[in-house]
């Protein structure tokens, strides 16, 4: 399993476009400009995944997630996230599998599609456990993280260990 | 639980043992606080660079701990691995050599599991086998596919932008 | 007190003005939260840069908040000024437009204060008027003084430590 | 006033010598490879002027600052910093004004030298309240914290300036 395909629609820097970033397999750099929005587009694979801590994506609350520009009645965020899953690592028999997550106007509920078809959270939560971040999310290190993960005490090491096993 | 716990803590800390010793050639091993209760005490990370007395991993230069926490996260992928990783300006604290080390330890393990990184450094988009340039347009972010680095220098990615 | 703190307020805001705009070319100011009872509110730091909308400081790329960070705290140096700055590595994030114009900011001001900047970017570096490279030899550090970077390239003071 | 000279004996990764740094005005810029010593170089500035948080130079406790292979019976570090005085910003008539701080053996506990004569920390305060750090010692910038500055919030910011006025 590997994310194949992001699509991006009025999340933070992404305007009113439907703005496709085409990923493989391997090591994939994102480089620029500084506040061009690359952080951003790893901000869009976590909130495309579940993520619920506005903080995580580095907003204060969900409505500042909404591109500025747009009219605070027709705000609409889509992000779609598409897996290769040739290896079946989901537990469905798809090639691709597309997770779909709409928030809109000023209530800031999410709703989630899975190939389409509109899903519960919890549901997908189940299916997708092998792609939802990992324990502790390790497998995601924002700017300026790294060294904290050497700045773990014993304890919290050991407990990483715990929650993996 | 204690025997699984120790058979995850033993390869983790044999991970880390090679991956460190073949990427800085100094060493680096986990320790038990008690290895009589072990959940009584916690697991300490020791790390020696070439030429230095081994230290807790909290005791590091900046660029030493980026290096000691990139091996110990990849180190917890060969326990579970994620199918992929995102990191962010993670090589922003490396000197030159250690540059090189990481994107080199990034590169063979992204054969396993899938590694996007955001980087600004030249030699780490130069590693990658595909390459996103991100510029801002009126404020609005466009993204641009590069196939091969030597295509596209950073400055002049970023000079698209502007 | 009101009046002191305003006085000293508005010498900030004023310096921060000229700063941000004459580095980004965009347009960055102070606003108190509540100008009726200005100690009944905070500070908010607005900051446009160029093409984009006005944001609080804190919504800002990592790249963005480093540049605004700097023209905030030059900004107080007007106020109070040091004798003396140290920096270590504030310009890791920073891509090759904003490095340098970190530094043309830095070398300005260093004309009244000080600055002990560590750096391990060569742009940086070219436009100190003393530099120091340090490295490692058998675990202990060694110093060695250079009066001009062309003398010596980042690298070579990473190799002599090899 | 500026910082004219630093020496440093037995403090972190400095050994058993005496390590002599030149100080000028202006920007200076000390530069080298990861685990060099960069950082201890400002940890010790911070330490000759009377920091008293082993967390603020980076080490669990005050013991740890002295160089590994000290023995633990003669361990000794001693910091000394000369400040250029020509502008007299420090009032005292001298044209270069040397604070040195030594800390010995097992205690942990210091003692400070003024141009060469001991004195008190508090008598030091005073005098040298102009080179000592800065309200909120935002002269000074640790690796890494550069962007929380810009993430204060507005009551965080508001007392900054209060506190220089
Ligand atoms: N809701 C939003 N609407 C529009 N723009 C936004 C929104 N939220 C954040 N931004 C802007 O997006 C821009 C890009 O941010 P991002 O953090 O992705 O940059 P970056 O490419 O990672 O830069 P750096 O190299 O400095 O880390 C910033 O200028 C930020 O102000
Ligand atoms: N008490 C001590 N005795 C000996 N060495 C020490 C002591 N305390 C710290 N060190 C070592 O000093 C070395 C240099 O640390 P420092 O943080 O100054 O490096 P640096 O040059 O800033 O590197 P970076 O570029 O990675 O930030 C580290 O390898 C650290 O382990
Ligand atoms: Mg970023
Ligand atoms: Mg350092």
């Amino acid at each position: 399993v590997h994310i194949k395909k992001l699509e991006v629609y009025g999340f933070k820097s992404f305007g009113f476009r439907n703005t496709v970033v085409h990923f493989e397999n391997g090591l994939v750099a994102i480089t620029g400009p500084n506040g061009s929005g690359k952080s951003n587009i790893l901000d869009a694979i976590m909130f495309a995944i579940g993520e619920n801590s506005p903080k995580a994506m580095r907003v204060d609350k969900f409505q500042s997630l909404f591109h500025d520009s747009q009219n605070p009645g027709h705000r609409l965020v889509r992000v779609s996230i598409t897996f290769d899953n040739l290896d079946r690592g989901i537990p469905m028999d798809e090639d691709t599998v597309t997770l779909t997550r709409e928030m809109e106007g000023l209530t800031g509920d999410s709703q989630y599609l899975l190939n389409g078809k509109k899903v519960s959270k919890t549901a997908i939560m189940e299916l997708l456990e092998v792609v939802l971040s990992a324990p502790n999310k390790l497998n995601i290190v924002q700017q300026g993280m790294i060294t904290r993960i050497s700045e773990l005490n014993s304890e919290e090491r050991r407990k990483i260990i715990e929650d993996i096993v | 639980k204690k025997e699984m716990f120790m058979e995850a803590y033993n390869r983790v800390d044999s991970d880390i043992r090679a991956t460190f010793a073949r990427l800085t050639g100094g060493t680096a091993h986990l320790e038990l606080e008690n290895p009589d209760d072990v959940f009584a005490g916690g697991v300490m990370l020791l790390v020696a660079f070439p030429g230095k007395v081994a230290r807790e991993s909290t005791a590091l230069s900046g660029g030493e701990k980026t290096i000691t926490a990139t091996v110990f996260l990849l180190a917890l992928q060969s326990l579970k691995p994620s199918p992929f990783y995102l990191m962010d300006e993670v090589d922003a604290h490396l000197d030159a050599q250690n540059t090189e080390r990481l994107s080199k330890v990034l590169t063979e393990r992204s054969q396993n599991s899938q590694i996007i990184m955001v980087t600004l450094k030249d030699s780490t988009v130069a590693k990658a086998s595909l390459i996103y340039g991100v510029y801002p347009r009126q404020g609005v972010s466009q993204v641009v596919k590069y196939r091969n680095p030597s295509q596209v220098p950073l400055a002049q990615i970023a000079a698209e932008g502007s």
